[in-house]
């Protein structure tokens, strides 16, 4: 995350590759499934022996024998719609909530972020400099209506997507967070509305970014976990 | 620091069945720590071939035959590994072949074999013994030949003959950087012997075997599992950690299996991306792959002609999991160019649906990653919660797409794939259907409340945050 700081984000995961490197985020919305982006993965139906999710930790690097830190293999990938940029991951076993591991809640179907909503994003992921590499960073960002996204974007921004306002200062994320949360606390709870996507480029100053909603591919989420 | 394994061929879950004689009669010896162990038993025994090893009662069991015996049976088994000894399963010879206990019987002239028990039609001075293998008719090389093993020939005209065996060196060739490479080489340049891929010491490592199905990191032999430059190997030598292989390269005729190029988007993990991005993800120029500043690397254009390091280009050269490249800010050494779009891998849509496809009632009956649908009325590979009778107005006939759910994404259908319940279909919207739009929706979709929430986690309560 550039421009952000440290924090904490109880249902932000690290997706860790074969070799136990740090590669995307990703969102615990159930306690076995936890919700990612597809560019973090060459295919929908790659091996994925070795690949892991961590969670319960703040550390990018956590030293083996970390308290709360929980290691679980990943057990099964299911694409999402085409177009969503989703992926589901099935974990081997249900992780353990406590006070560092926590489930976000997934939005109702179709529902539409009222613009101004504050949000935040988290993850381990590049900071260009402005921060902390090793532990997870946080950055809050606005929610903006796709209309006025459309018009710095051109109109390439589609109904299945959301923006957040583009800070004079560069804020947002970058590869690295690429699956993990936009989350935004509406009605006394934090809500996944959005899933952190590739941009052109991270954290373009007055340029707004650009998340997958998520709650136009709430169905696909209910009837994979139910499938 | 040799391991006893390194002169053993590992083959994981499977049993070396005997017709004639029950291998249950061969006396298994429980007290083992590990395979190491039993290998250290098998090895000096002269008629010990192979042992079975127990993975969960941590037994082994020695035996005189190999896969190649007569009347021997390979078996899938859920509790036994088989490691056979090289000398006798490998199909090339290391050296002049003095160790070979292959079954070659047929001369490089295409002559078969005289027995080495017999003196006719050509004598020697031979005696076959367990030590020096002179077995059956099979090509050996007692008297170290540099032309490697040979035989007496059935021919009288002709007393003996090499058999052309390859060394296992020439027997495979490197194409590109070797990622390929699966020969039997389990020595590095300099002679040193390779470490067992599936052993941690002399010296720990990540690859193991068994996360890295695709790179066939079978027990010593040279691969080259992270996009070096060639294959290597970690050495059984606690100085050295690891050595590049001396294997020759294939004619440059011999093309590489190249993945499809592609300009405008990656497909897998783009290693055969070929487009003129040149920036990181974060928006930061790329190092010239020619040039070592700011970042020395070892990725020199000229040791990966199959991988197009042109200018400053993001590639993948190593099989890493997008493109990538190094950076042109001292503080940032690699980033991946993941703003490059993905290609999408669907298979052609074959038909159109109208609204969501509730009522698409055509004939598509695949996926759109290509793959068959199961029939409605199936109970496998997977158990429908939609059925003909449970959803009469779908329609759910033979394994055609439908929409028995309403499911927002379009039609569907359970596959015939075990590992995937359901998928989408090779189907697209109509083009003069536009979906009703979710951004003015007639009724705004008020937020009544989000799932089941751990109150005493709420992070905010919790004062973690």
């Amino acid at each position: 995350v550039v421009g952000g700081q440290p924090g904490n984000s109880p249902w932000t995961v690290s997706l860790r590759n074969r070799q136990g490197q740090h590669f995307c985020g990703g969102s615990l919305v159930k306690e076995q499934w936890v919700l990612t982006a597809q560019q973090c993965f060459s295919s929908c139906n790659m091996p994925l022996m070795g690949y892991e999710v961590w969670l319960g930790t703040l550390f990018q690097n956590p030293q083996p024998g970390e308290p709360g830190l929980q290691r679980v293999p990943v057990a099964k990938m299911v694409c999402g719609p085409s177009g969503s940029q989703l992926v589901l991951l099935k974990l081997e076993r249900p992780v353990t909530l406590n006070q560092r591991v926590a489930l976000i809640c997934l939005p109702p179907e179709r529902y539409v972020v009222p613009p101004g909503t504050n949000c935040e994003i988290a993850g381990w992921g590049e900071t260009k400099g402005t921060g902390d590499n090793t532990v997870l960073n946080m950055a809050l960002l606005n929610v903006i209506s796709n209309q006025e996204c459309n018009g710095k974007h051109r109109g390439r921004v589609r109904e299945s997507e959301m923006c957040t306002e583009g800070l004079l200062a560069p804020v947002g994320a970058c590869e690295g967070d690429y699956g993990g949360p936009l989350a935004c606390f509406t009605h006394d709870c934090w809500v996944l509305q959005g899933i952190i996507i590739p941009n052109r480029v991270c954290a373009r100053p007055r340029w707004p970014a650009i998340f997958t909603r998520v709650s136009v591919f709430v169905d696909w989420i209910h009837k994979v976990m139910r499938l | 620091q040799r391991s006893p394994l390194n002169d053993f061929q590992v083959l994981r879950g499977t049993e070396l069945q005997h017709l004639l004689h029950a291998v249950g009669s061969r006396p298994w010896q429980e007290d083992v720590a590990d395979a190491e162990e039993c290998a250290g038993r098998c090895g000096p025994l002269l008629d010990c071939r192979a042992f079975h090893y127990n993975v969960s009662s941590h037994g082994c069991q020695l035996l005189p035959w190999t896969q190649h015996s007569p009347h021997t049976r390979l078996q899938r088994s859920r509790r036994c590994d088989l490691f056979q000894k090289k000398s006798y399963v490998r199909t090339c010879i290391m050296d002049n072949g003095v160790e070979y206990r292959g079954t070659v019987a047929i001369t490089v002239g295409g002559l078969p074999c005289q027995r080495w028990s017999l003196r006719f039609p050509n004598d020697h001075k031979y005696t076959p013994t367990l030590r020096n293998g002179l077995e059956e008719n099979f090509c050996r090389n007692p008297d170290r030949d540099p032309g490697g093993p040979w035989c007496y020939t059935t021919d009288p005209a002709v007393r003996f003959q090499s058999c052309g065996i390859k060394s296992c060196r020439e027997a495979a060739c490197l194409l590109c950087n070797g990622e390929d490479y699966r020969g039997s080489v389990d020595r590095t340049e300099s002679g040193r012997e390779c470490q067992r891929w599936d052993l941690q010491h002399p010296h720990p490592h990540p690859f193991e075997p068994s996360k890295f199905l695709e790179k066939n990191l079978d027990d010593n032999y040279c691969r080259n599992p992270d996009g070096s430059e060639r294959p290597w190997c970690y050495t059984t030598d606690p100085q050295m950690e690891r050595e590049f292989c001396d294997l020759p390269h294939c004619g440059s005729e011999a093309q590489p299996r190249h993945e499809a190029t592609t300009l405008n988007c990656f497909r897998g993990k783009g290693e055969g991306y070929r487009g003129t991005v040149n920036t990181t993800a974060a928006g930061v120029p790329c190092q010239r792959w020619d040039a070592q500043h700011p970042h020395q690397h070892r990725f020199a254009p000229e040791k990966y002609a199959c991988k197009d390091l042109r200018e400053n280009f993001c590639r993948n050269p190593d099989g890493s999991e997008a493109p990538w490249c190094f950076t042109s800010r001292p503080g940032m050494r690699v980033a991946f160019c993941y703003q490059i779009r993905r290609c999408a891998d669907d298979v052609r849509p074959e038909d159109c649906y109208h609204g969501a496809g509730e009522l698409y009632r055509g004939s598509v009956s695949k996926t759109r990653k290509g793959v068959r649908c199961q029939r409605w009325s199936a109970e496998t590979p997977h158990k429908p919660q939609f059925t003909p009778t449970s959803a009469p107005q779908a329609q759910l006939e033979e394994n055609f797409c439908r929409n028995p759910d309403r499911d927002s994404h379009g039609p569907w259908c359970y596959t015939t794939d075990p590992g995937t319940p359901f998928d989408y279909c090779a189907l697209r919207r109509c083009d003069n259907d536009q979906p009703p739009s979710i951004l003015e929706p007639p009724d705004q979709v008020l937020f009544a409340e989000c799932g089941k929430r751990v109150t005493r986690l709420d992070p905010r309560r919790s004062r973690l945050r």
